[in-house]
């Protein structure tokens, strides 16, 4: 299968960034 | 007037998500422990207002996991 970031993930603490452009 | 609509008012928006996100977090570990990272980012994407209305409706927090789960399953397939 591929392996595209996909989702996000959000964990505790760690900002999150969401889907936006890294 | 909600609790949960309160924590939002002085934030700003990135403060936000993190804010609805550490609290989704808690609820969809709960659930699902090994998927609770990623559910809670799909989520996540979603409306603020969504995902308010998930922390203070169970049923329409299940609905949406429910949901976010046949979505990761289709696209891990």
């Amino acid at each position: 299968g591929s392996s595209i970031n996909w989702p996000p993930e959000f964990h505790p603490g760690v900002p999150w960034k969401g889907l936006q452009s890294i | 007037e909600s609790p949960a609509t309160s924590i939002l008012a002085p934030a700003p928006s990135g403060d936000q998500k993190q804010m609805l996100g550490e609290r989704l977090f808690c609820l969809i570990q709960t659930m699902l422990p090994s998927l609770a990272a990623k559910i809670t980012g799909m989520l996540l994407e979603l409306d603020n207002l969504d995902v308010l209305h998930m922390l203070e409706s169970p049923e329409f927090l299940r609905s949406k996991v429910d949901e976010a789960v046949a979505v990761l399953q289709d696209h891990e397939a």
